[in-house]
């Protein structure tokens, strides 16, 4: 199930569309404090149905929507699309990939297609089901998790296993 | 239900001592104890961690690196229930001293056989285990608009 | 006490301005407001932060390394009220990229006249900021028991 | 109120006693994890005066003293001095260095000295007030506290504005 690729446009700091190849083994994502490396990983979080603006350190969903700079206007919609191999064939085995779409308007408005056909939030969820992948997967880690497990916030350390269960 | 997630809980457990010891060292213990067994599905899960001769009485006690590697030793063990197509880290390196960011990396590119790794870092010595890198960049004349750039590898691991 | 605490603020807004600038550029922008201006010994305080043309709807959408460098901003505006004798920072630097641990050093020499400053770190470049270096290690042959090593300082900048 | 020197015996990892001396500018303390750096800077909140054991990574004060490795009993007293030079005249005149000593013993009992003369904690804690040092000092930074100032912790926020007003 391995990615492809992951394309940003209008998702927080994303005023241009930017495009990332993903291969196999180990990528890695570098530059400065601020400049989008954290935004990358809430896009992936976000376009697998995230839904907790905690989670993707917002206060409302909106605030996701690029909300312009000094110099550029704010854009009206976010989207985030991540194509993977179908080699588990989660969608049926004539398509060789699949793209999960996710876009949100300023409006409110919220889209989500799969392969460029539009679905419910809830399909995009059930697709992933017991990959392991999804919202508050075990498998996206940043150091706040890292304190969640080790302090006694035990829901947090059940939640986990239970997943995994 | 029960014997399904006691299964489960001994084969994480069995994981997390593995993976602990490759991350700390063979004679490293580390243990995860259901504080109430009569009680699986409601019972807090307890850590247990004791790197390198220490008798630490909580994991509490433990520093801010041994802590992310327990963690760390903790996430890959129930990783190794089930592995997720792709693993994505967010400067979870940022605690730890060069040795053990070299177990990290380690540990790291014997799963990537299996999945995808995609590791968000600062640390000059965790970039030079990647496979590939991308850069991410603001432009003084556009600012607050993320950009990628191909990395010199030359330049970031000088 | 009012007066005095509008006083206070109002210094302290200042400083951090000041800080601000110097830690991130010269034209980002920043405040501190009370949010409710009529109570002011009970008002809860916000926290405004701009950097490079970035317009943030709240502080919690920077990044790491910008919230670690707002909020020592914000340290250092209350430390100039009333220099302390000493200041520690205890890996404060661990989020921060190369270009803002200079900014961070540059900031700490300049007010290490006035004040001894202790920072630990695992950061080679802050290291080579520091005056004097303590090395603190346990031997494999006595585990668990801290004890004070010279440094090398070229083995540590390597 | 320059630092000169601060003595650690039987304190956390310190099963040995430890002295570093503090110069001027700015002192590096650098090693592996879980070495010691941060029982020194737990070291030196305690001997001004730190009462919470959740700012000391403990549970109870007891487990602030060497319990013991492998290969080594736990010791039954943590003791700490922080000597200074006595420039602000905190003390009178004609002492030039201020020591503060803390002890614990295992049977709960406490010491606190002033340049080696018995007194109560409180006198410690009065002798530090206004100089900007002592528990929860602003002079005294890591991470945690850093998101506690971001976060909507606001009493932490309010509590640094009034320590410095
Ligand atoms: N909706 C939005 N519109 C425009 N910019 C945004 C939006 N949401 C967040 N940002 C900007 O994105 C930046 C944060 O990016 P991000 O968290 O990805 O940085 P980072 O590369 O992870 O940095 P660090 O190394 O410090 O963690 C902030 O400066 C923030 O102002
Ligand atoms: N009472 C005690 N007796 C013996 N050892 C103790 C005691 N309390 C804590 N320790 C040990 O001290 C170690 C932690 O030291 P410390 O937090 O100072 O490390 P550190 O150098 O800051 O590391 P890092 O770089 O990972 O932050 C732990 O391994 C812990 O087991
Ligand atoms: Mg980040
Ligand atoms: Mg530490």
């Amino acid at each position: 199930m391995q990615l492809t690729r992951l394309e940003i446009k209008g998702f927080k700091s994303f005023g241009d569309k930017v495009t990332i190849h993903f291969g196999e083994g180990v990528t890695g994502i570098v530059g400065q404090n601020g400049c989008g490396k954290s935004n990358i990983v809430d896009a992936i979080r976000w376009v697998l149905g995230e839904q907790k603006t905690r989670a993707l350190r917002s206060d409302k969903m909106e605030n996701i929507i690029f909300n312009g700079t000094k110099k550029r206007k704010p854009l009206q919609m976010a989207e985030v699309s991540l194509t993977f191999q179908n080699t588990k064939n989660l969608l049926p085995t004539e398509y060789t990939e699949v793209t999960v779409t996710r876009r949100l308007y300023r409006s409110g408005e919220s889209e989500y297609l799969l392969n460029g056909v539009p679905c419910r939030l809830k399909d995009i969820t059930n697709l992933f089901m017991d990959t392991g992948i999804g919202p508050d997967s075990y498998a996206i880690i940043e150091l706040k998790m890292v304190d969640e497990i080790l302090n006694d916030k035990e829901n947090s350390r059940r939640n986990l296993f239970e997943e995994a269960a | 239900a029960r014997e399904n997630f006691l299964a489960t809980f001994e084969q994480i457990r069995l994981n997390f001592q593995k993976v602990f010891r490759s991350l700390f060292t063979e004679e490293d213990t580390c243990d995860l104890v259901l504080t109430d067994p009569e009680n699986p599905l409601e019972s807090p899960i307890e850590i247990i961690a004791k790197p390198k001769g220490k008798r630490p009485l909580t994991i509490n006690q433990l520093s801010g690196g041994e802590k992310t590697l327990t963690a760390t030793s903790l996430l890959f063990a129930i990783y190794l229930i089930k592995p997720a197509p792709f693993c994505i880290f967010d400067e979870v390196d940022a605690p730890l001293d060069d040795a053990n960011i070299d177990k990290f990396t380690n540990i790291i590119r014997e799963f990537s056989k299996e999945s995808q790794f995609i590791i968000v870092t600062h640390n000059k010595r965790t970039m030079a285990a990647t496979d590939v890198m991308y850069g991410v960049t603001m432009l003084p004349e556009d600012p607050g608009v993320s950009k990628l750039v191909a990395v010199d590898m030359r330049e970031m691991t000088a």
